[in-house]
């Protein structure tokens, strides 16, 4: 059973790419077969697994538009278990291409692109959403069994948690009905600052269910690691940031 | 001669919305007529400046769709000389709208509904923009005079600053000959940190007659201040984060 995580916010900075990057690197280390997807025009992180589309591209966007298969844009990581496709700047396009798809398909272009046959050897495949609430985004909520909501510990962050839970309810009605939530995972806590902690607590208390235990605090290897295209896991692993999304990876390990 | 000031980075949370409120709360505070308009569906900039769409809805996203004019949307903030537009969560579906709109137009659609004799009243004009190069960002820059670019001191922001500025050529190239940059903010700087250090040298290296001398430090206060409604010069003025967008105000007032 192939675990497919959206890891999504429309607000920005909130940590989507470190949460991917590290997370799927944690569970790599677990000997867990992952795939990342990065479908982020930005290329984020692509950029901080040290992988590139190439040229001529081969990336999230030509699995999404189909001019190659699955099975030919997955690329190796430094990591063993972990193998990852890249995202390109053509991705930039697939926004305003998409708004002249046919609806009545467009929302399933990446799941329909995932042949049950070449993703079934991956026990997790975790994408990288952009910023946005957009057809990118959608795609990756259609394509997941679950999301991830990484929740930065400050005001704004709260604001956007509201319309990304009433997005996901649309996407669970229309298209995926068994689609759930991964949990809600605060970061960048800073433990001297009391709006973090009050965020956290109004975090607690209107999604008690779904907080996650394992919080990861604002360090400085998380923002220094992708400098050197690598996850903090093989950039320091006795750091507080490597350290909590290794916690991260046991954690949604223990729920299953 | 109205500046119009469009704060633009696809990369999210590098402190566009932050850098709107509080640099337009500062030139007002400074005496100049200013107007903020958020254009970013999440509205961030319309709840740190206690002001919202109300209903039926006043935001920018109807002086888009030219539902009312730009006099009926201007609302006061606790600032005398400080106005503002709000952005509502209907703005999340221009940009697929716009994808289906004439490309010979949905370019200018925001320049088009600035009426020249309603704006002249104000001597600075914020456009706070989302998180993408879409048509949202977009318009905005077709309608600015000029572009302040804020760049967080962490590693992704580099990446994404030669996208913008290559989006940047290719306006004014097709549409908007005289968009000028007004400088590269560095943001959220923080000094015990040498990746922080070292991003703002590499950005004083690649653009030396854009960055600003003004750097904005972080500091709790500039988080803080939003969720009480309100610019950090309202909440707390002496603390660092207020006054470095007020040094900022100063130094743009002075080039103006
Ligand atoms: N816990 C942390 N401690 C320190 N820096 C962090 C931490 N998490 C992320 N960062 C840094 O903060 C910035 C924003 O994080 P990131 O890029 O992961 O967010 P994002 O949600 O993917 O952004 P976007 O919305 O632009 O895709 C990056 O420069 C990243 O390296
Ligand atoms: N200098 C600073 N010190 C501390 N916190 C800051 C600073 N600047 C911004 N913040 C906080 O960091 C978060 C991101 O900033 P902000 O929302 O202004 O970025 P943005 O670029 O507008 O994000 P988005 O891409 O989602 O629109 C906000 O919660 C804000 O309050
Ligand atoms: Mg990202
Ligand atoms: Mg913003």
């Amino acid at each position: 059973m192939t675990h497919i995580v959206a890891i999504a916010n429309q607000k920005g900075g909130v940590g989507k790419t470190t949460t991917t990057i590290n997370l799927a690197a944690s569970l790599a280390v677990e000997e867990k077969k992952v795939l990342v997807i990065d479908l982020d025009p930005q290329s984020n992180t692509s950029s901080g697994l040290s992988i590139t589309a190439g040229t001529p591209s081969h990336s999230s966007y030509e699995l999404l538009t189909g001019k190659y298969p699955f099975a030919e844009l997955l690329q190796k990581t430094a990591l063993p278990y972990l193998s990852a496709i890249p995202c390109s700047v053509s991705m930039a396009g697939f926004e305003p291409e998409a708004a002249s798809i046919d609806p009545a398909g467009r929302h399933r272009i990446l799941k329909d692109s995932m042949d049950p046959e070449a993703i079934k050897e991956f026990t997790y495949i975790i994408l990288d959403c952009p910023p946005s609430l957009g057809f990118i985004t959608l795609n990756a909520l259609v394509a997941a069994t679950s999301v991830l909501i990484p929740v930065q510990c400050e005001y704004f962050a709260l604001e956007g948690l509201g319309q990304l839970m009433r997005t996901m309810e649309r996407v669970k009605q229309r298209w995926n009905p068994t689609l759930s939530i991964e949990g809600i995972l605060p970061t960048m806590f800073d433990t001297r600052n009391r709006l973090s902690m009050s965020v956290l607590e109004e975090l607690k208390k209107h999604f008690p269910a779904d907080v996650f235990s394992s919080i990861i605090p604002r360090n400085v290897i998380l923002g220094e690691a992708p400098s050197h295209g690598m996850p903090a896991i093989l950039y320091d692993v006795m750091s507080k940031g490597a350290q909590s999304y290794i916690n991260l990876a046991k954690e949604i390990l223990a729920y299953g």
